[in-house]
């Protein structure tokens, strides 16, 4: 299944 | 880092920037709400909390520092520079932001990922974000025509997040991920409280009027 984005955007 | 997050970014600094020209050279904030300006405040340094534990990138670091230094500066002209605060419109802006601050705390209670200090405070960030426009949108509607500065700050601002939800869009196709659906619906919420503005800003565009909208 599809993981969540990273906390890399502002 | 795609095309689509880069422009947002970039729409949002450059939000930043018209705002502090339009300060700066006309030394004038008339027409611009301080309540949003302290909602944005609020927004940076709660989502930013991990500015000194998480080192992502130079350019997120930065970006960070640049959004917070601006907007806090933004705030003090507004409230304590003897020429500017003059021109500030405290009998218009009369938005009870304070609910806001309060009701989307509660929702972060509620609603967030993991029940932990950053989390909360990250989603709590989220959801103010996509409110914070509103006591911004009621001044200007009150005060009638919008002046160029104010209307292209509004614009960019929302230009920012609509970008960003296509950068959502390229990442689930091109990474396989999928955006946290705080995010995704904050940011649908956010971007479509900017519609309406958008739709008079592109008639006064077209017919090369001044920006006005109904109150």
């Amino acid at each position: 299944c599809f993981q969540t984005l990273p906390k890399d955007e502002l | 880092m795609n095309i689509f997050r880069f422009a947002g970014d970039m729409f949002h600094l450059i939000s930043i920037l018209v705002l502090l020209l339009k300060i700066y050279a006309t030394k004038s904030c008339s027409g611009i709400s301080l309540k949003t300006q302290e909602l944005y405040a609020l927004v940076f340094v709660t989502r930013y909390l991990d500015l000194f534990t998480d080192f992502i990138s130079v350019y997120n670091t930065v970006m960070k520092l640049v959004f917070i230094g601006s907007t806090a500066a933004i705030v003090w002209c507004m409230q304590w520079h003897p020429v500017v605060k003059r021109s500030y419109d405290r009998e218009l802006d009369t938005f009870r932001h304070y609910f806001l601050v309060g009701a989307c705390f509660v929702l972060a209670l509620f609603l967030h990922e993991n029940f932990t200090f950053q989390e909360i405070f990250w989603a709590f960030s989220i959801y103010l974000e996509a409110v914070a426009i509103l006591p911004q949108l009621v001044l200007l509607q009150r005060s009638g025509n919008v002046d160029n500065l104010t209307g292209q700050y509004v614009f960019f601002l929302g230009a920012y997040r609509a970008f960003y939800i296509l950068n959502w869009i390229y990442r689930y196709f091109m990474e396989q991920r999928f955006s946290r659906w705080i995010s995704c619906i904050s940011g649908l919420v956010q971007t479509a409280l900017y519609a309406d503005f958008f739709y008079y800003y592109f008639l006064s565009w077209k017919n090369n009027a001044k920006l006005h909208l109904p109150a």
